[in-house]
């Protein structure tokens, strides 16, 4: 594991455990798309089939298994919890997010490495993946103030993206015939989205004032 | 050589 893919999972990892510590300690969703922290929840599950089959690592199965817990809770919270649903901002959370499912199935069915079972869910999950932030981008659009743990989250769940595309760099460069186009593609695209929002987020940072995104 | 795979991603 290089130094690139390390800081790319602790990003990850702090992105959720700043999101569960808004949920759960301040028992507030506002801001945060259902609809994104659900598509992350199916991109989880179809990614992490081989969880309990192939071995890589502690590391990686613990990773997966707090992934894999992590998502299917925060849904659960914002979804169930009494006080946390109330602070859902439902009517701004409104992106049609069923409607990329399909596509990115029938993508994951036409373009893959491999067509078997795990291998297809598995390139649907990165497909999904790198489109489930769109609902979250669009609620921050709407949203008049945009809290700090919100903008701490959306900023982290970016930077995981970006250093994962360093360590493929880094990967190429080192290990023989490490070329993989789907993930590379599809997580370019995924980086991308977040391009705008970055340069907002520096923005506010620079000129310390409150983070907005024009609509 | 195989390719080398990279599902020891998250």
């Amino acid at each position: 594991m290089n130094i690139f893919r390390l800081a790319g999972d602790m990003t990850h990892l702090a992105s959720v455990l700043v999101l569960l510590l808004k949920i759960h300690t301040i028992k507030s969703c506002a801001g945060i798309s259902l609809k994104t922290q659900e598509l992350f929840a199916i991109v989880f599950a179809s990614r992490y089939l081989d969880i309990f089959t192939d071995f890589i690592s502690l590391y990686n199965t613990l990773m997966k298994l707090i992934f894999l817990g992590s998502s299917f809770s925060i849904v659960w919270y914002i979804r169930r919890h009494k006080l946390v649903r109330r602070s859902y901002d439902k009517d701004q959370d409104t992106f049609r997010h069923y409607f990329l499912l399909l596509p990115c199935f029938i993508l994951a069915l036409l373009i893959n490495e491999k067509f078997t079972f795990k291998e297809v869910m598995w390139t649907f999950s990165l497909y999904l993946e790198a489109v489930a932030i769109l609902p979250q981008l669009v609620l921050l659009q709407r949203t008049k103030n945009i809290d700090n743990l919100t903008g701490q989250y959306v900023f982290l769940l970016g930077a995981y993206r970006g250093l994962y595309i360093l360590n493929w760099i880094y990967r190429y460069f080192t290990e023989p015939h490490y070329v993989h186009w789907i993930p590379w593609i599809s997580g370019l695209v995924q980086t991308l989205l977040y391009a705008d929002f970055f340069y907002y987020y520096f923005e506010s940072w620079k000129n310390n004032k409150k983070l907005q995104l024009p609509a | 050589d195989e390719k080398q795979s990279n599902h020891d991603e998250l």
